[in-house]
């Protein structure tokens, strides 16, 4: 009963594992970061195999982004702005956001915003 | 955001960890799920970090993001992040990196050094109690031998807390969800109890990944914002991630 009602708080759920089911969707894929290539190349392999699930959430976030601004300002304040931080971001991070902007194609402005995103949605 | 550190019966460290994330990005209604955490569910990967053909550490990262959230340095330590919400939170942070004060440092940044350049537990717990931040934290840290797991609470400039887990006192597992363990969580968003309900359920007798993967499958450990859950064994230097769904009825957060 108590599933059915905020928090919907179950019994302790047992033999979930190995995990399967409908509260699985699935496993996730390995890949190998070679941390002896230059920042900006680091990313490249993961990043031409995930672009287009990178575009289609950042896509996802300036929907909102206009939806709040329907000018469109924030998102061309991030698109100018966002690029001059990425300079002042210390290395090898600053690097890597470029490449990663540089092999996805997305515009590097919303590269850095998905990357400090955890201190921008503190606001 | 739900992390927990649990030594075994045999003194073995387990970590494991659902990523909550997408909070009020988004609501489809249609599908009943948060929009943002739906788009990060095709980013999750793990990740391998080799220098020389070496692992040095490896973890769950969302493809883009550079900074850490969830990994590991086998065979030392294991590590992950929980949010925190404090009014002197990472806008100011911002605001003064965009100033020009820049000795702090951005949160996923730290962790990504920490994993990347830290050689032992007690190294990675003095970084990430020491280091200045741009925005308030919880460190989720376990270690390679008994009694090595602890929740650092962090402000931006200081360290406000440490957690340990204490055999002595029967404190076998450390669990943080988002909220300051000496506080009570918000009454709409209490996940720390049924959480620790099903730690003490469960009994350190038979922690096990296991058993942990079935704390963190039961709601609302599991909600709508979960997008992976992370399991990782110091000892054996392994971490296995999951994409998770949430089937309804479901808590949103």
């Amino acid at each position: 009963v108590s599933q059915f009602v905020p928090p919907f708080t179950e019994d302790c759920r047992t033999d979930m594992y190995p995990p399967s089911g409908p509260t699985f969707r699935g496993a996730v894929r390995w890949y190998t970061v070679d941390l002896d290539l230059p920042p900006s190349k680091r990313w490249a392999p993961l990043i031409a195999e995930r672009k287009n699930d990178l575009v289609s959430m950042i896509q996802a976030i300036k929907d909102m982004a206009n939806a709040f601004v329907p000018s469109g300002r924030l998102i061309e304040l991030v698109d100018i702005a966002l690029p001059l931080m990425a300079d002042t971001l210390p290395s090898p991070f600053s690097e890597e956001i470029k490449g990663i902007a540089d092999a996805s194609g997305v515009p590097l402005g919303e590269v850095v915003l998905f990357n400090i995103f955890y201190e921008v949605f503190t606001v | 955001c739900t992390s927990v550190v649990a030594e075994d019966s045999k003194g073995n460290l387990l970590h494991g960890r659902n990523l909550d994330f997408g909070l009020f990005l988004g609501w489809d209604v249609k599908n009943k799920s948060w929009t943002i955490s739906e788009k990060l569910k095709p980013l999750v990967v793990n990740l391998d970090f080799k220098k020389n053909n070496q692992t040095v550490f490896k973890s769950t990262n969302f493809a883009g993001y550079v900074g850490m959230l969830t990994g590991i340095k086998p065979h030392m330590f294991t590590l992950t992040m929980n949010e925190r919400f404090s009014l002197d939170g990472g806008y100011i942070g911002i605001l003064e990196w965009i100033l020009g004060q820049r000795d702090g440092m951005w949160m996923s940044f730290l962790t990504r050094t920490v994993l990347e350049k830290a050689n032992s537990y007690e190294e990675a717990k003095k970084l990430l109690a020491e280091t200045k931040l741009l925005a308030p934290a919880y460190f989720i840290l376990g270690g390679n031998q008994t009694g090595q797991g602890c929740i650092i609470t962090r402000s931006r400039t200081l360290s406000i807390d440490v957690l340990e887990i204490d055999p002595k006192l029967d404190r076998w597992y450390v669990l943080e969800t988002n909220y300051d363990h000496w506080k009570e969580p918000f009454f709409l968003d209490d996940r720390r109890t049924p959480a620790m309900r099903c730690m003490n359920q469960t009994t350190q007798t038979n922690i096990s990944v296991s058993t942990l993967y079935d704390m963190l499958s039961t709601k609302p450990m599991l909600n709508k914002l979960t997008t992976y859950t992370t399991l990782m064994q110091v000892s054996e230097g392994k971490l296995e991630s999951y994409i998770r769904d949430c089937p309804n009825p479901c808590m949103p957060w």
